[in-house]
């Protein structure tokens, strides 16, 4: 599975969170307003957390985040 | 599977319990108001709970947590 | 699979039911009012039994318990 | 697959019949009124049998048995 | 997959019938009106035969035995 | 996949037919008015042949024989 | 898959072709009118030729053969 | 996957072409009016060609070859 | 998959490109009007080509060649 | 999957991007006004870059390019 | 699964972001108004970046960067 973000305004982060017993940011990934990323879930990446405004697209729903 | 979590207000918490016969909480994850967590169920992660308000996505339904 | 569960009321129990010849509760989570819990079927967990309010939603339907 | 089934009076009885070459009930699951259960088919269970007043979801239909 | 079975009448049989070579009953399961079965296809079971009146829904359609 | 057969008189005649290069009925199952088989291709049924007035639901149509 | 075949009219013949370099029918399966056959594609079959008046329904499509 | 192919006029021929780095025809089948073909992709025939008059219907569409 | 094509005049050519880092022409199917071709992606062809009016029908949509 | 592309002008460029660590171009298809490609994603190939006006179609959307 | 960009003006940028611990872009394809790029997720790719306005279609949703 994946997510597709469109970042609403500058700024906004986008954590991988740690596959494993241990839960914590991989990497943070910065997007300015109208730059669009579209991150699988991996080996390495179990949970994508955002920050800032964005519209955040996934198989079971739609959502903007501010 | 993932869940798709969207904080209605600060102090939202999810929580990742254990799979296994044990069933703890391995990981709270915080959010604020806005911010936003897809997070998958895993070899660690075998129920989600959550506490505070939030709209919750997920391939069965949509619910807001309160 | 698993089970979408928000609490209607306080004191909410979700048991997790034993996988194999024998059939008990392993596990019992509490939930407050306006709580959610997403449980999963697993090699520990062949049932899920729910007492108390609360709105349930599975792939093969909704029902509120009460 | 799974069946989701809510009680509609107390006393109702859900019975795990037996795979295999014998069928048999190995488990008898009570509920009360608007307790609810889901119950997976596993290595143990092959078929499924309610007596009592509940409603009944599975992937091919949805009744109530009285 | 399964079969869902509701009894509409007391006596209704339902005869597991054997996988292989040889056809016969290795089971006959009988309900009371308003009782439900919901039975599995199994590497016993290649065919569900039903004596009386009962609802039987399957995936590939939904007819009233008599 | 399966086959839900539905007999709308007596002696309808349900004849699975072998898998292989031989094609013969191994098994003729008959049905009285208003009785139900349910039956499964297996490694033995590679065909089925229905001769009497019956209702047949398939994945592929409904049908009623004659 | 498989496909359903109504006669519609006596005499009429199925015909199952060899899976493999050589196509021959290794088999001819008679219908009388209102008969029904239900046939795999098999290790044995990879093609199913239709002669007379019948009703065939398919996953791609329904047409009646004359 | 597979194509049905019903005849509309007389002489219809359908190829099988081979599998293979050489591309030729190992098989052809005719059909006369009003006849059927259901015919697999298989680990012999890689593409299948039709002439004449015919209703073609697959997966990806339905045609009819003049 | 596969591609489904009808010719719609004489001469149409339909070139099966191949697997792997070269990429040419490894066989041309000619086609007349009205003649059709189902042809599916092998391990020897990775790519099909069509020159002249043909309607073209696979699982992402429907076009017309000419 | 695959793509399927109709060229709306002569001179429009398909390229094969190749896949591992290395993007570059391994093969250029040229295409002509109303010549059609219908092109997998392989070992090879692991994006596909179009220039030129031409109708793109794909599982997620189509669009045309110019 | 993949992503279908199409931009809307000259120098839009797609980023490649490599799978694993490290994330980072490995490559980075620039189109100018009116070019298609459909790039997959593959061993090296496990997110996409797009700087640049652009239509983006995706199996969860389709957006415009800008
Ligand atoms: N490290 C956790 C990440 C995670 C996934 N889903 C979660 C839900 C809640 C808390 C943490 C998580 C895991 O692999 O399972
Ligand atoms: N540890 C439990 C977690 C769990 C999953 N589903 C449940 C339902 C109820 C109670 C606990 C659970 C397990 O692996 O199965
Ligand atoms: N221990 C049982 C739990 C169970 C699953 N489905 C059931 C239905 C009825 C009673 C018990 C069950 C099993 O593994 O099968
Ligand atoms: N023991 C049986 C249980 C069963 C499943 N489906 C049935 C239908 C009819 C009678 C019994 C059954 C089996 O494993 O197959
Ligand atoms: N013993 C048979 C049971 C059966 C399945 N489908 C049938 C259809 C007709 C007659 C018998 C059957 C078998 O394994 O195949
Ligand atoms: N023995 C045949 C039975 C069969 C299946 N489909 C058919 C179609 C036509 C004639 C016979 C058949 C086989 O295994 O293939
Ligand atoms: N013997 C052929 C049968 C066949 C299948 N599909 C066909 C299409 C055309 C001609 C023959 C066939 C094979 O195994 O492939
Ligand atoms: N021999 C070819 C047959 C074929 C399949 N699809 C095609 C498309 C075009 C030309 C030939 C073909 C192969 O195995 O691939
Ligand atoms: N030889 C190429 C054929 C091909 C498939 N898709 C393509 C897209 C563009 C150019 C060539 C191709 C390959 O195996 O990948
Ligand atoms: N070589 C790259 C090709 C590629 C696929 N998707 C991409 C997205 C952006 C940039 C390059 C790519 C890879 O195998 O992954
Ligand atoms: N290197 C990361 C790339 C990635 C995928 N999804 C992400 C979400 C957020 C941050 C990074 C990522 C990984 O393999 O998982």
């Amino acid at each position: 599975g994946y997510v597709l973000i469109k970042a609403l305004e500058d700024g906004v982060v986008i954590m991988g969170l740690t596959r494993g017993r241990d839960t914590r940011s991989h990497h943070s990934e910065r997007l300015d307003r109208g730059e669009v990323l579209v991150a699988q879930f991996t080996s390495t990446t179990a949970a994508i957390k955002i920050r800032g405004r964005a519209e955040i697209h996934t198989a079971v729903g739609t959502v903007e985040s501010s």
